[in-house]
């Protein structure tokens, strides 16, 4: 049996905005220390790998482990049908041929259970090394969206270029060139409102605006996120899942040909 | 120019 209850679906509901752009199916690991995904979108350019602590539920149980794969898609509609007050819970038996979602209103007087077939997936783990990064970036949320979506008005990638003074992207194309520079903050009065930029060795990396554009729909997850970069290898763009987990995406960079 | 990798360039399947 597998049981696993939330009393906010709101943050199941922002977690499976924040994977549907990316994913069409994913495959759920379910074990006694939480649920986790990893799995790359189909021209294996990012990656998504999401975990979710048991204890961070107000009700986990999962007698055995579980590899669940579901629709993204149908996951989302589903999800899309919970209140924003709902209490959510995810329902399983031990060799299941279907997840159950079972949506409760806050006053208990409406309850609605939505049965999703499971999939037969093939299993694809990569295995992502321990790294320390040359440069980690903790900057709001909110401000890289908004980064992302400006800049990509002016070209189909961009430069993420790092350094002591703080970070810089860049994006050009046919009509010119945009820049946006961020300094650290010198007063940390407010978290929220933070950059902060840890630097052992300078960064310069340039990645696809597509795939940034679909990381930033986690940002009403978290006020912060955080980019962890060195040179000529993936960007770990991580987003905290209040006190329950993360979702960490990966994007493979661009190269000179 | 630039090349998009994909993350096969950088991580092993396990």
């Amino acid at each position: 049996m597998f049981e696993a209850r939330l009393v906010q679906s709101a943050i199941l509901k922002k977690v499976l905005d924040a994977i549907k752009d990316l994913l069409t199916e994913a495959t759920f690991e379910c074990s006694d220390s939480g649920i986790q995904v990893q799995a790359m979108d189909n021209a294996h350019v990012s990656l998504v790998s999401l975990n979710l602590r048991s204890d961070g539920f107000d009700k986990y149980r999962c007698d055995r482990n579980l590899s669940m794969g579901m629709s993204i898609a149908c996951m989302s509609k589903i999800l899309r049908c919970a209140g924003s007050e709902d209490t959510v819970t995810l329902r399983a038996l031990d060799n299941p041929e279907n997840i159950v979602f079972i949506f409760e209103s806050p006053n208990k007087e409406k309850l609605a259970e939505y049965e999703m077939k499971l999939i037969n997936m093939d299993q694809e783990h990569l295995g992502i090394p321990e790294t320390s990064y040359s440069c980690i970036v903790k900057m709001p949320s909110q401000e890289f969206s908004r980064i992302c979506r400006d800049l990509s008005q002016f070209g189909e990638s961009i430069t993420f270029a790092c350094s002591k003074e703080g970070i810089k992207f860049s994006a050009s194309g046919d009509y010119g060139q945009a820049t946006i520079k961020l300094a650290q903050t010198a007063d940390a009065d407010n978290e929220e409102e933070a950059v902060s930029v840890n630097m052992q060795e300078p960064v310069k990396l340039t990645f696809s605006c597509r795939y940034l554009n679909c990381f930033i729909k986690a940002g009403p997850l978290c006020a912060q996120v955080q980019l962890s970069m060195s040179n000529d290898v993936p960007l770990v763009c991580e987003y905290k899942i209040g006190d329950i987990g993360h979702i960490r995406y990966y994007l493979a960079p661009k190269i000179d040909d | 120019i630039t090349k998009q990798t994909t993350l096969m360039n950088f991580f092993k399947k396990s």
